[in-house]
């Protein structure tokens, strides 16, 4: 009896318009327990809208397999050397969705970095000759589309010496 | 019309369906629907539906309930008959999405005119409807629908494009006054969408975050809601199945305060400590073990540990909550603050003190106590805090208010005579409660833990009735036997009187005064060291 | 005495923050993967 005091629910409690309440609310309670929020309520499904969707044979896929949203795909697509082209394909095709993000996110960790301003991902050839606070200066490989004549058209990737990285232009 | 709900014109709900069907069909257009929603919402406006008047209202409301209504008839019962609560009916949200989406693009439209449309507007319509709903459905009520609808708006809002750069502290605001209205005490139905809400990554750590600290009164205030909904359930060890898992969902949410933001733990701890019932250990010993992320502990059953030398020890901590709140209340502040500046021997104060702190017998009633709680926490706090500003005043600079200080300075205090007066006039209840208030400060190193550590070994020590060293024991132990966490300034309190002889602990009747209390204290005694 | 607070499905010991993968009062559960995502500007 020396230490927390027990609720007193002697008559008057119970009487009194307080405890009204709390059977009230003890029985919304438990018919909300049978109701609670899902995680799924909480999550949207990532569709991705086609910018400019054209009509296909139905016997192709219509929606895109889950997979596509998937993280754990886009790490092991991106292990292949034919790999980085998909996720090249994901960033400049799929804008604005799931799949560019989760492609951005494997580049990098391939260390790919974005050029803002260029709007093109570098990646050095070899340890830079100069590196200051602001920028890096060296050869890097980089991510190009080849504007060749009609049947040379097509993305490839270049080599550029003496490339200066500015940093602010880093994403 | 009629006096209570103004009816709607004829037909107007068609309207608003047709309407919402539109709205619909350019939701579905592929790649985006931009134009078509800007000239969409500008019809909205010319049709006179978005003045903000009474019409606005009811079309919004209109488009809650065809919403909602399409969600919950999407219910499809589990084919396996009965349901175990969380085997859940898979719910339709496509007219809920459809909804959250024609209010995102309405408030982001205007935000390009100067009057953006107030969401406050839109939170209060909802508000409202939610609370009617709940009132009409009583046990049929289901929250699942506007669970949704408020995820969305919290996402699509707040995400990093903004509505208006800078404008997502108002947002976070406006939703966080739109929850202090759906509080459990107000729609018990929703409690624990509003826990999901309150806690979501997208709305509590925003408003936790910058804004140099100006959310944090609002999610102290949700907090609270919480707490007084709680309170008279938890004032009972046994719990009901659904509050039992309103509790655990409580301890989740403060874990991850303590874990990532134990400053506002730290900082609103004598609120807390007001709205959570005393036999409610563990959760309260969460709040007060939360101590300020760069401080690093020392352990507390390191030997010869020297408190008064450590550099936080002198500070005092960083209080938000308005300690002297219920001393003004109760019209007591001047007369506390007159005894403890001139020590009145012959005045009243000190014997009246215990009558003024018990409750009408009408209140005791619904408050389980037959004490005003928050009172006894708030004199025994801010008497501390003067007798700690005297304290400093008086010892040379840079001396902690400690043991090094002459033990006669330290009892010249008034703030001594209170608790003093009211250890001995109280009865069990009003002392426990009182033990309690000092207890609750024992936390992270600091010039309170250290000062109210001092009071109640003094206590221990002075006191010349077993049943008080009894309950002195009784109120540390119990902090001490309940799972981890335990604040750092318990446990060096605990180890100091059962190790310093001065307090000849260990030849106090009450240890032994059963087999298992016995074997208790050994196990305390090897586990402190 | 309390319960085992280490059960309840949050990794106290974790230098991350808890807050970002908070999945619900009532799940011992972290959300899953990266609840959001969101594509810089310069990406579009």
């Amino acid at each position: 009896d020396l230490g927390a005091i027990g609720d007193n629910l002697t008559g008057s409690a119970i009487n009194s318009g307080a405890m009204h309440n709390q059977l009230y609310n003890l029985q919304m309670l438990e018919a909300a327990y049978h109701k609670l929020p899902q995680p799924k309520d909480s999550e949207r499904a990532r569709t991705y809208i086609p910018r400019h969707p054209a009509a296909t044979p139905p016997s192709y896929p219509q929606v895109q397999l889950p997979m596509a949203s998937n993280p754990a795909f886009w790490e092991r697509l991106s292990m292949h050397s034919y790999g980085t082209d998909t996720m090249f394909f994901a960033f400049y095709y799929q804008q604005n969705t799931y799949q560019q993000y989760l492609a951005a996110k494997e580049l990098k960790k391939h260390s790919w970095r974005y050029h803002r301003k260029y709007n093109t991902w570098f990646q050095r050839h070899e340890e830079p000759k100069v590196t200051t606070d602001e920028y890096e200066q060296g050869t890097y490989v980089y991510f190009d589309f080849h504007v060749g004549n009609e049947d040379k058209q097509g993305w490839c990737q270049r080599i550029k010496t003496e490339f200066t990285f500015e940093y602010n232009y880093l994403e | 019309y009629s006096n209570i709900e103004p009816l709607e014109p004829d037909g107007f709900r068609e309207q608003v369906s047709k309407l919402f069907a539109e709205w619909y069909r350019i939701c579905e257009l592929p790649g985006g629907s931009d134009a078509a929603s800007t000239h969409y919402i500008s019809q909205l406006h010319q049709n006179g539906l978005l003045k903000g008047d009474e019409m606005t209202d009811r079309f919004f409301r209109v488009l809650m309930e065809l919403s909602v209504a399409h969600c919950l008839s999407s219910e499809v019962i589990n084919s396996s008959g009965l349901q175990s609560p969380h085997q859940m009916q898979n719910l339709s949200f496509l007219a809920i999405d459809i909804y959250a989406k024609l209010v995102f693009s309405i408030l982001k439209v205007e935000q390009g005119s100067s009057k953006l449309f107030p969401l406050s507007k839109i939170l209060s319509i909802t508000v409202k409807f939610i609370q009617k709903d709940s009132e009409e459905k009583k046990n049929s009520f289901n929250a699942r629908p506007y669970f949704r609808l408020f995820i969305s708006w919290l996402r699509d809002l707040l995400s990093p494009e903004p509505i208006g750069d800078g404008v997502n502290f108002q947002i976070l605001t406006a939703f966080a006054g739109a929850f202090h209205n759906l509080q459990p005490l107000k729609v018990p139905g929703f409690s624990y969408v509003w826990l999901s809400l309150v806690s979501h990554r997208n709305f509590m750590p925003r408003l936790l975050i910058g804004n140099a600290q100006k959310g944090w009164p609002h999610v102290q205030r949700l907090l609270v809601d919480l707490f007084q909904f709680l309170e008279p359930y938890l004032r009972n060890a046994e719990l009901a199945v659904p509050v039992h898992l309103l509790y655990k969902g409580t301890l989740r949410v403060l874990l991850v305060l303590l874990h990532d933001f134990p400053e506002f733990l730290c900082d609103y701890h004598f609120t807390f400590c007001d709205v959570i019932p005393p036999s409610c250990i563990q959760m309260r010993n969460i709040i007060l073990s939360a101590f300020p992320l760069n401080m690093r502990l020392p352990d507390p059953s390191t030997p010869n540990l020297k408190i008064d030398l450590l550099p936080e020890i002198r500070e005092p901590p960083h209080i938000l909550s308005e300690v002297d709140a219920a001393l003004k209340l109760k019209l007591m502040k001047t007369d506390v603050d007159e005894y403890l500046k001139t020590r009145q021997q012959g005045s009243s104060f000190l014997a009246e003190l215990k009558q003024r702190l018990l409750l009408s017998p009408s209140e005791a009633a619904s408050s389980g106590t037959r004490y005003n709680v928050p009172l006894i926490n708030s004199l025994v706090l801010y008497a501390g805090m003067q007798a700690i500003q005297q304290l400093q005043a008086r010892t040379p600079h840079g001396q902690s208010a400690g043991n090094t200080v002459p033990l006669a300075v330290f009892l010249v205090d008034a703030a001594l005579d209170i608790y003093q007066t009211l250890i001995l006039d109280l009865d069990t209840e009003g002392r426990y409660l009182f033990l309690n208030a000092v207890a609750n400060q024992l936390r992270y190193p600091n010039n309170h833990t250290h000062y109210f550590s001092f009071v109640l070994l003094y206590l221990f020590a002075e006191s010349n009735q077993e049943i008080i060293q009894e309950q002195i024991t009784r109120v540390l132990l119990e902090r001490l036997i309940v799972n981890r966490p335990h604040p750092w300034g318990l446990l060096i309190t605990f180890i100091e009187l059962i190790k310093n002889p001065r307090y000849n602990f260990w030849n106090r009747s009450f240890i032994r005064c059963a087999p298992e209390i016995e074997k208790l204290f050994e196990s305390v005694a090897r586990s402190c060291g | 005495l309390g319960i085992d607070l280490t059960t309840l499905g949050l990794n106290l010991n974790s230098t991350e923050n808890l807050n970002k993968t908070f999945g619900s009062p009532w799940s011992d559960e972290p959300a899953k993967g990266d609840p959001e995502f969101n594509v810089p500007k310069c990406y579009y």
